[in-house]
């Protein structure tokens, strides 16, 4: 329905401009309608401007910059409609040390609300993790859990019942 | 509500029976490249009803199944089991805990189970409705393609917001 | 031959003129997110006559001249230049150091030049004929779009071969 | 010409059959003409298994099989075609550990035939480098090149005049 879309819209629009300022230490965004005669079919503009830059096309942005601009939509979304469980896979590849540790500190206001499960190679990520799982595959072609390390932070779940070889 | 478990068997390259407990925080999944951890998000969109074989980066919904490997032989069925607890408040059930199971049968045959009952994904949908489960654009989140929203035409990007309205 | 240096000016990121000197073996460009890595790589596209403004990620070709910072004016001109050394054996010239600049104005006028001598692109290209430069799908990889010609489909695929023959 | 890409073809192919082998350490890659009738018009197919594990569409392989794919592709037409230089992106990025061991190794080969500029986060791709640029942006939006050190191994153009501030 128009008015729903309109509103969630402008919710998540708010959202945005505070995320976005937040991960990005400053700067600014926004996000606009193509149309705002016809909001249930025209497109929506994606506008940003990384701290003490001008303001160009998304496009322009680097690797990382694009990916923490993802993040704050996608983080200003789930404060309008959060998921049980969101699954993240290599998301903080193109970021940078400092971009990570943002991106984790945005993350712990969320996890109380929903639960991550990040795929990673980052170490840092690694050790925000309340539980580890580990796959390899010893046996060519057949992937096998062999370690879930229970770190000493967070709940986890109970005691150390949780190693699987 | 939240995500217990996930258990897989059968799909890709979980030809052995595989299950993962999560906390209520953040759950790493690490590994070497190949190892299996992508094939994990595969399962989660699978189990949830995903249709599109080439969303699972296959050519047809029986790559799922695990096709064999030097040391073992194909299997004839995938299935995957996602079970959650602290159901009672928002699915309005009298249970406690709910698993939602999917299989497929290299004949393309397959089967949806709603607490191992056989139903349609329709009534997995209906029950999970509002709860935001199943509503993957935002939540579950592909390995190099967070971009993808900054790099998609304007209109292309609506659905991501129509699904949180 | 080999390229012995690059210099920037007011292309892109770089509002004040920047010279690297390339080694024999590898050189590595390291810094974080948005500094302008990518833009370097760019910058030898450009140069070598990329004629899409999207392969730059801008949306028209004026997008890479320097438009400012927060303490900073636009400025009204872009120039790359690349100077390649050892030339006397692959180009055939008397030369032992062959320059090619790029250059481009606000409204789009732009001109290549030889040596400091304004030129066509097409006596650039037909000077490096056989060199193997200017050949761009093999030998520039851009950020995350390593994987693209497995997904390309085998059609596309073939650019990258008939470059090579 | 048709002999001149038929040829062409030939020797990549032949090439990436061995580079496949090596940076996997095993497995084996094919090129296929979709119709060997009419090669200059029709698609490449790229097959590709992994040591250990079942043909299957590329599609299917994780992130980093798919990049070290591509890499014994791109290096396989560099034995062919050497270009005098080569610009990397971050190929890297979605690389564990030993894969980028393997990928700095098969690139030690090719550095006597062309210059590598490489864009990286990774310290050992850092560690791997000849020279080393950073680039900084102190001031905001404006890219400024900040150090170039020059390791002890490789010729690195002469002594220590390479420092820039
Ligand atoms: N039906 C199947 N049967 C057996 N193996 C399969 C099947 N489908 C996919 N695979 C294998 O699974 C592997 C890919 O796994 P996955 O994408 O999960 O890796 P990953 O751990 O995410 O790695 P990366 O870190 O490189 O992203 C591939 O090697 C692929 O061949
Ligand atoms: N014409 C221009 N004028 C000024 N700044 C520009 C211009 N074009 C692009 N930029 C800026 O350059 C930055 C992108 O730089 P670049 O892509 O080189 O970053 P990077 O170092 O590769 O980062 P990453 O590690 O995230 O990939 C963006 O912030 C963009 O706003
Ligand atoms: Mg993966
Ligand atoms: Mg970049």
């Amino acid at each position: 329905t128009r008015e729903l879309f309109t509103e969630t819209f402008e919710r998540v629009r708010v959202n945005f401009q505070e995320m976005y300022a937040e991960l990005f230490g400053g700067g600014r965004a926004n996000l606009l309608l193509v149309n705002e005669e016809d909001p249930l079919e025209c497109g929506i503009d994606i506008i940003a401007r990384p701290p003490g830059k001008q303001l160009q096309s998304v496009t322009l942005l680097s690797g990382g910059e694009k990916t923490m601009t993802a993040v704050a939509l996608l983080f200003a979304i789930y404060m309008v409609k959060p998921s049980p469980f969101c699954v993240l896979d290599e998301m903080d590849a193109p970021l940078d040390e400092s971009n990570i540790a943002r991106f984790l500190k945005i993350l712990d206001r969320f996890v109380s609300q929903s639960q991550f499960i990040v795929i990673t190679h980052n170490k840092r990520t690694i050790a925000r993790a309340d539980v580890l799982y580990g796959i390899t595959m010893e046996e060519a072609g057949v992937s096998k859990l062999v370690a879930v390390r229970l770190e000493k932070r967070g709940q986890g779940d109970g005691g150390g019942t949780r190693l699987r070889g | 509500m939240y995500l217990r478990r996930l258990e897989i068997l059968g799909f890709k390259s979980f030809a052995q029976k595989t299950e993962l407990n999560f906390p209520h925080g953040v759950a790493a999944v690490v590994g070497p490249n190949g190892c299996g951890k992508s094939n994990v998000l595969d399962a989660i969109r699978w189990c949830l009803g995903e249709q599109s074989a080439k969303a699972l980066r296959g050519g047809e919904m029986a790559d799922v199944i695990f096709n064999g490997a030097d040391t073992r032989q194909p299997l004839g069925m995938a299935e995957v089991t996602m079970t959650f607890t602290d159901c009672e408040e928002q699915l309005g059930t009298a249970y406690h805990e709910v698993s939602i199971s999917r299989r497929v049968y290299r004949d393309g045959r397959g089967e949806y189970l709603l607490n191992r009952t056989v139903c349609r994904l329709r009534d997995i949908q209906e029950l999970f409705m509002d709860t935001g489960i199943g509503r993957s654009a935002y939540s579950i989140m592909e390995q190099g393609k967070i971009d993808l929203i900054l790099s998609s035409r304007p209109e292309d990007r609506r659905a991501i917001f129509e699904e949180a309205a």
